[in-house]
């Protein structure tokens, strides 16, 4: 009867997104000033991903894409390696 | 597949390598024997040679290290990132790094198998960049596989001789590389069509499509990625809504799902639904939802199993053709959905509405969009 355990925040799902995308997608690593910048360059990386992975292309990240992110893989990017 | 952009291959086939350290989570032994079978791999389909070193500089180093290893590509600690490696350049190109932070095994299922895992970095060592294929060696995802019956996917193969060609030295048929079934392909014929709380799985060889029809999602996957005990090729799979399984059928074997987990208990026999000693293989199973009968298809007949009363349905087997007229041809998946049966034969669906009258006949991927 734990409580169920709760699901990531979300800075927590953010941060696993961010690192991810920098990491394997080209994310620039972008200061936090320039947020509009920021957010369409993290959805056109998304979008990138979702692609690679036959997911919903929808440049948001949802379940789906979080799980992908989440299983244990290679460190050599999938785009602009 | 695909391969580095630019020209990112080794100009000679005679390569070296060198072991510069070990993980603890293995012996010298295997760790040698893992990374020397991983080359192997390679070698068995291409003229590339490999030779070990044990001092100077190899062609493709070998190491492992953990988090910041002064490659300016740290690693993440547990899980996530497992390895990396570069391509053919001079330097540290085609060199191989292992997440020392990642448990290494050299035979058992859990954590990471080294040599799956060095034989995928191997591929970018040689000039291969992630594939698409789901069922790749090169696929992104570390997949847990049988490695003694391991064959290098066609996808890998094809990538790897687009840049140096076949193994000139072939000796002898090798085993067929496996190709990743494709659902535009117009003759595909499934093995096993099941619902599973609300998705549709479709099975096919050593995969699996699982359709989301209210998210309009399709995803293929290796069924050893989700259930490493569950074979590939199975005859049959439904899912009881009264027991909340799917169960999964192959030969005489039965296996069952809780949701995406594997129940406890199983593999039990086909006997366990009554079904006579003579039946020793079924070619599809159908649930009637609105009865709690499943149907079990063996050759041209059919079988009922009363789930409620746990036994089989008097004046049964019947010819299929009784039970679903105009079924002429061998039924290799069945399944039952918003109240529609849906029985496939060769690349061809039938769909059966009320008292199983024949209401379409559809290409078998009317589920699963090209």
């Amino acid at each position: 009867y734990t409580s169920p355990i709760a699901p990531p925040a979300d800075e927590d799902r953010e941060s696993i997104a961010v690192n991810y995308l920098t990491q394997l997608y080209g994310l620039p690593n972008q200061s936090n000033s320039d947020t509009e910048k920021r957010s369409s360059g993290m959805s056109l990386r998304l979008k990138e991903m979702q692609q690679f992975f036959r997911l919903k292309v929808t440049g948001k990240l949802d379940e789906e894409t979080l799980d992908v992110m989440k299983k244990p893989r290679c460190g050599v990017p999938d785009v602009a390696a | 597949y695909s391969t580095f952009q630019g020209d990112y291959k080794w100009k000679k086939h005679d390569l070296t390598y060198r072991i510069e350290n070990y993980t603890p989570d293995m012996s010298v032994a295997e760790v040698d024997d893992s990374i020397k079978r991983a080359l192997q791999l390679w070698a068995d389909v291409t003229p590339l040679r490999f030779t070990r070193l044990y001092r100077g500089t190899a062609d493709i180093m070998i190491s492992f290290g953990v988090g910041d290893h002064q490659d300016g590509y740290p690693f993440d600690g547990p899980n996530g990132l497992l390895a990396h490696a570069f391509p053919p350049f001079e330097g540290i190109g085609g060199d191989a790094h292992f997440d020392d932070d990642e448990k290494f095994f050299y035979r058992s299922p859990q954590g990471y198998n080294l040599f799956l895992v060095a034989a995928h970095e191997f591929g970018h060592s040689l000039g291969l960049e992630h594939s698409r294929d789901p069922g790749a060696l090169m696929y992104p995802t570390y997949i847990h596989r049988d490695v003694d019956t391991f064959v290098l996917p066609k996808d890998d193969v094809d990538g790897i001789q687009s840049l140096y060609g076949p193994n000139p030295d072939e000796t002898g048929p090798r085993p067929t590389p496996p190709v990743t079934p494709n659902k535009c392909d117009p003759k595909l014929v499934l093995d096993a069509v099941t619902m599973l709380r609300g998705e549709i799985m479709f099975f096919k060889d050593s995969f699996f499509w699982r359709s989301s029809p209210h998210r309009g999602t399709v995803e293929q996957h290796l069924i050893t990625g989700f259930w490493p005990e569950i074979p590939g090729h199975i005859d049959a799979a439904f899912e009881s809504p009264l027991e909340d399984k799917v169960f999964i059928i192959k030969g005489e074997k039965v296996w069952a799902l809780y949701g995406y987990e594997m129940a406890q208990g199983y593999p039990k026999s086909l006997s366990m639904f009554r079904l006579p000693r003579k039946v020793q293989k079924v070619d599809a199973v159908l649930y009637d939802e609105t009865s709690y009968k499943i149907l079990f298809f063996v050759n041209k007949q059919i079988y009922s199993y009363n789930e409620e009363q746990r036994r089989l349905e008097k004046g049964y087997p019947k010819p299929v053709e009784v039970v679903f007229p105009g079924m002429k041809g061998k039924v290799t998946a069945a399944f039952q959905y918003q109240g529609f049966n849906y029985l496939f034969s060769g690349s061809k669906m039938f769909e059966f509405g009320a008292y199983n009258k024949l209401r379409r006949v559809l290409n078998n991927n009317y589920f699963l969009p090209c």
